[in-house]
């Protein structure tokens, strides 16, 4: 999972 | 990238589009909460931040530049080019009951105490409740044109297969993300009674309108 930083998701 | 992902993300840009259109054509926002499309552009504009930070793909910018792009155009055409249309005695529901809340469990509850991961976070929990004005207002007018249930059918059909996204990135790729997928939850849970009423009455030609 990434926590911080750029979501992928919209 | 998975097709219930790809889906999710088109019925919420149809959502969106939708909503634009029927304000541009009809020249009004009649029926339409402007509360309601303030909080989507502030969802938008706490949760794309990352924007700044880090690049994903071309399709990840673009389509959170159309997003946020379109949802302040919304809430221009409400409250400036088309606001003597605006049906703000009707539009009551109190915000402040829904920010404030949802700001303090975004600080208490997240993924990392940092600015930038708690107003994601805070995004992720306001858009849950943010069509709660929108449909306040809708059960206090006791109808809807035809043209907003279809908007409001496209919105909540965006979550509920982001829904199935997260059940098959599970499966297939180990991710989930307990945040997203409650808040995810609650939001489709929100639009169920409204899905009813869409398939019972829109679908079959009828006027959605509530008894009195």
């Amino acid at each position: 999972r990434r926590v911080t930083g750029g979501k992928d998701e919209l | 990238m998975n097709i219930f992902r790809l889906t999710g993300d088109l019925s919420h840009l149809a959502a969106i589009i939708i909503l634009l259109l029927k304000i541009w054509k009809s020249r009004s926002c009649a029926g339409i909460s402007g509360k309601s499309q303030i909080l989507f552009a502030l969802v938008f504009t706490t949760r794309y931040l990352d924007l700044f930070t880090s690049f994903i793909s071309l399709y990840n910018t673009c389509m959170k530049l159309i997003y946020i792009g379109c949802a302040y155009a919304t809430v221009y055409l409400i409250y400036a080019k088309f606001r003597a249309t605006y049906d703000g005695n009707h539009d009551s529901f109190r915000v402040e009951f829904l920010v404030v809340p949802v700001g303090g469990l975004s600080v208490l509850i997240n993924h990392d105490f940092s600015p930038l991961e708690i107003l994601w976070t805070f995004s992720i929990y306001l858009e849950s409740v943010a069509i709660l004005p929108q449909l306040f207002m809708i059960s206090k007018t006791g109808e809807a044109e035809t043209i907003t249930t279809h908007y409001l059918f496209c919105l909540g059909l965006y979550r509920a297969l982001y829904l199935f996204n997260w059940i098959w990135r599970f499966y297939f790729e180990g991710f989930f993300d307990m945040i997203a997928i409650v808040a995810g939850v609650v939001q489709t849970v929100l639009y169920c009674d409204f899905f009813y009423l869409y398939v019972t009455k829109v679908l079959k030609g009828k006027k959605l309108s509530l008894p009195a």
